[in-house]
């Protein structure tokens, strides 16, 4: 999985 | 971008500028703990590392800089203010904050996505947000007379975290592969040490009384 779709939330 | 999630983000920015506005009108920090704002400046610093490394969204990178910027100045405010370091409850505000440091450094070299740097400040930053509000609520307890803008800045925090919890559920549901267990966990931990805080806040407003906590 792309790392931005796992770290998207603040 | 679901509706929990954007207002998860809005009062969480709320709760800030509550906080700041109080410190720059008020001149006054009263109420506040010093070590929660210590641990959650570590935590934006060690969360958002990857400002450097990915770009996400204008949003997200906007939010990123508003909490760093936010937190760090208000415990510059807080330890360096001539007029604002005055109202600081220093005897009160004993919590020993760095030792909640460790047990989350060892659990994030544990149990994280990946074994990366930037992965284990993650999680380490995930788990020390959870416990941070300790101090805060152990100063909240200690003082008498909480005045409006303390109460309202720790319930738009409370507010912030029930909102990503239902946020998260929204998404499980709607999203493919949506599960973040590290993340889940930790934001739920985080929730339930605000319960007691919520239980106390709203007697008071329906008594319509002003708010004090059992010693």
């Amino acid at each position: 999985r792309d790392y931005d779709e796992f770290h998207d939330e603040l | 971008m679901n509706i929990f999630r954007l207002a998860g983000d809005m009062t969480h920015l709320f709760s800030v500028l509550v906080l700041l506005l109080k410190i720059h009108t008020i001149k006054s920090c009263a109420g506040i703990s010093l070590k929660t704002q210590e641990l959650y400046a570590i935590v934006f610093t060690t969360r958002y590392l990857d400002l450097f490394t990915t770009y996400i969204s204008l949003y997200n990178t906007i939010m990123k800089l508003i909490f760093l910027g936010s937190s760090i100045s208000i415990v510059w405010y807080m330890r360096h203010h001539k007029v604002v370091r005055r109202s600081y409850d220093k005897d009160q505000d004993t919590f020993r904050h760095y030792l909640l440091m460790l047990p989350c450094l060892l659990l994030a070299l544990l149990i994280n996505e990946k074994f990366t740097f930037l992965e284990v400040m993650w999680a380490f930053s995930l788990y020390l947000e959870a416990v941070a509000i300790l101090p805060q609520l152990v100063l909240l307890q200690r003082t008498r007379n909480i005045d409006n803008l303390t109460g309202q800045y720790v319930l738009l925090l409370g507010a912030y975290r029930a909102l990503y919890v239902l946020n998260w559920i929204y998404r499980y549901f709607t999203e493919e592969n949506y599960v973040h267990w590290i993340t889940w966990v930790s934001g739920i931990v985080q929730t339930l040490l605000y319960a007691d805080f919520f239980y106390y806040y709203f007697q008071s407003w329906k008594n319509n009384v002003k708010l004090q906590l059992p010693a």
